[in-house]
């Protein structure tokens, strides 16, 4: 029975000792594979961060990327949580919008020589369209100032012109335009007006509802006639003295010639005198 | 005596449940670790 006992209990004493080695064994072994687990866990982790940023460099190239202000923006924003397509469909636009910009302005640029009278000391040309003055400097190159001015359409219509004096000749005015009208000319209709009765004039008799406009004693006719010799259409933007004094003598020899415009100009003028007498009593 | 072999077989049990829960652990570890491994792949 002694004996007996004793090997039971030195066999469960042994298989004690066993299963404890076994589970020694086992918890090293879970340990090792937990570690192993965490370090390919952290591999993979790397792996997609990678593979994302590729995705994003590939969405998005480097050249197109030209202001760092720009890249700080989007990188902000991709921080921010902001998707990176949006950004750069934004910076696409931006980047396009200034682009047509650029070579609009750069295709518009036109110079225009005027020529004016010594006396005028104005930088206004007046080239059928109205302007809106907004600065003035003194170059360099130049002593006498520089005009800017943008059209009185703006902002609808972004057309630009500096006028200076030619360093050459004082007399000419230098007129830089940039960019092109959105909108017809505001004196168009009156100028092509104008012009069409001198043509009519030159020929034939003016049409009636002409001729009854300029019946009336109003100073339309007046008003017509300073407009047309202030205004100068595009076509006669470089000053052609001699022409332009044909045509003035042919539209004064034309209107001498229309009875109606005497009787208008009559009426105008004996209108004008008792309008005088009138504030003279 | 008779009560040391029945401690002796109560700790072979105890320690033998544990071995089977560290096997199943490990099982559980080793199952995922292939996975993410082959994910690698």
């Amino acid at each position: 029975m002694r004996v007996e006992e004793d090997s039971t209990t030195s066999a469960l004493v042994d298989e004690l000792k066993r299963v404890n080695a076994e589970n020694k064994k086992l918890t090293e072994m879970l340990t090792l594979m937990c570690d192993n687990y965490n370090v390919l866990r952290k591999q993979l982790m790397e792996y997609v961060n990678k593979s994302n940023i590729t995705e994003r460099d590939q969405t998005s190239p480097p050249k197109k990327r030209k202001s760092p202000a720009r890249d700080d923006a989007i990188s902000s924003a991709v921080i921010g949580g902001v998707s990176e397509s949006s950004s750069t469909e934004q910076d696409d636009q931006y980047l396009c919008k200034k682009q047509r910009e650029e070579t609009v302005v750069k295709e518009k640029v036109s110079r225009v020589y005027y020529k004016t009278e010594a006396s005028d000391t104005t930088l206004v040309v007046k080239d059928g369209y109205q302007w809106r003055k907004y600065g003035q400097k003194v170059t360099r190159d130049n002593p006498s100032p520089r005009a800017y001015f943008k059209c009185a359409c703006a902002p609808t219509c972004s057309v630009k012109k500096k006028v200076q004096r030619s360093v050459e000749d004082q007399s000419v005015l230098v007129a830089t335009y940039e960019g092109e009208h959105n909108h017809p000319m505001p004196s168009q209709i009156d100028s092509n007006s104008s012009l069409n009765r001198y043509i009519s004039l030159g020929g034939s008799a003016p049409p009636a509802n002409r001729t009854s406009s300029l019946a009336e004693p109003t100073p339309v006719s007046t008003v017509d006639l300073s407009e047309a010799k202030k205004t100068t259409s595009p076509t006669s933007r470089i000053d052609f003295p001699e022409v332009h004094k044909l045509l003035v003598e042919q539209m004064a020899s034309s209107l001498t010639k229309d009875p109606n415009f005497t009787a208008a100009l009559a009426a105008a003028v004996t209108g004008r005198l008792y309008q005088q007498n009138q504030t003279e009593k | 005596k008779d009560e040391s072999a029945s401690e002796l077989r109560e700790e072979l049990n105890r320690v033998n449940s544990e071995n089977k829960k560290l096997t199943e652990m490990l099982a559980t570890v080793c199952e995922k670790y292939y996975a993410l491994h082959s994910h690698l792949e």
